[in-house]
């Protein structure tokens, strides 16, 4: 049976600690400046 | 179970890149004043799949202009980006792409450019000359000057002014002019053009050439006027560029809007 998590349960899972290193992903856009930005 | 869709495209990918690059040489290939634009940054791109290997694809294109005339042969990678401290001109472009097989073609573009605020050029450099209305009456002068002081000088064609493209007053030290024009040779020799200016006109599409001149009338301390005219030689004129216009703006191109 699917039991929905408790807020708690899923407060503490998110509090779980990023493994050493983790870098979140840069966002896909907007991309590189090449230049300078005016 | 359907397949997952695919990822959304980073701005930096390279179908990204590949994109931008088709959109900026379309850009530059189908205007008609000023000069050409850099990519600077993908602001973003939307892939909008049509079925197999057939995309659509928006883009949203931060562009810089460059020091190369519309009209000069100089290859982009070659033409330098107009730096900060010389007022920069920047370009934001919205473009519509449809990717067949991999091949790119550009179905709509518009484009709109704008000079970096004064605000912000005095802030970082309080002595570095702004840009001047191109009707500005000094400006005008300055031109005008340069244009006879080139053909009261040279043993070539008489040049003839196509367009503006850029000026800039430096108000201090001293009180100085600078302004960069697009010109056409015509069918007169300079010393033709003293006796019936009227006849002299711009030499047919098939034979055109075009260059480009820089000049700076310095008014303080002393009156001085320096001028310098390249012309490019003749080419293979693009399909229609029409040869006088407001610079300073990229327009949307007629009837293709992006939706």
């Amino acid at each position: 049976s699917v039991a929905k998590r408790a807020v708690a349960v899923a407060a503490q899972h998110d509090k779980v600690p990023r493994p050493v290193g983790f870098v979140p992903p840069l966002p896909p856009c907007p991309g590189k400046i090449r230049h300078f930005d005016i | 179970v359907p397949a997952a869709p695919p990822a959304p495209l980073g701005c930096d990918d390279p179908e990204s890149e590949a994109a931008a690059e088709a959109a900026v040489n379309y850009i530059n290939g189908h205007s008609h004043h000023g000069y050409k634009f850099a990519l600077n940054r993908i602001e973003d791109i939307r892939v909008v799949p049509q079925g197999p290997n057939n995309d659509i694809i928006f883009l949203e294109l931060d562009l810089l202009e460059t020091r190369c005339h519309i009209l000069s042969p100089t290859p982009l990678d070659n033409c330098t980006v107009r730096s900060f401290a010389e007022h920069a001109v920047e370009g934001d472009c919205d473009v519509k792409l449809q990717r067949v097989d991999g091949i790119l073609s550009v179905l709509a573009s518009k484009c709109h450019s704008h000079a970096d605020s004064s605000e912000d050029i005095l802030k970082v450099c309080p002595d570095c000359p702004l840009l001047a209305s191109l009707n500005n009456t000094e400006v005008l002068e300055t031109v005008s000057a340069a244009l006879n002081d080139y053909n009261s000088k040279t043993t070539g064609s008489y040049l003839r002014l196509l367009e503006i493209g850029r000026a800039q007053i430096q108000h201090h030290p001293g009180h100085a002019v600078a302004t960069e024009f697009a010109v056409g040779a015509t069918n007169c020799t300079a010393k033709e053009a003293k006796a019936n200016v009227e006849a002299c006109q711009l030499l047919p599409k098939d034979q055109s050439n075009f260059g480009f001149c820089t000049a700076v009338l310095t008014k303080l301390p002393s009156q001085d006027l320096q001028v310098d005219c390249q012309l490019y030689g003749h080419q293979v004129p693009a399909p229609d560029i029409p040869l006088l216009s407001r610079p300073g703006v990229t327009y949307a191109h007629p009837g293709q809007d992006t939706s």
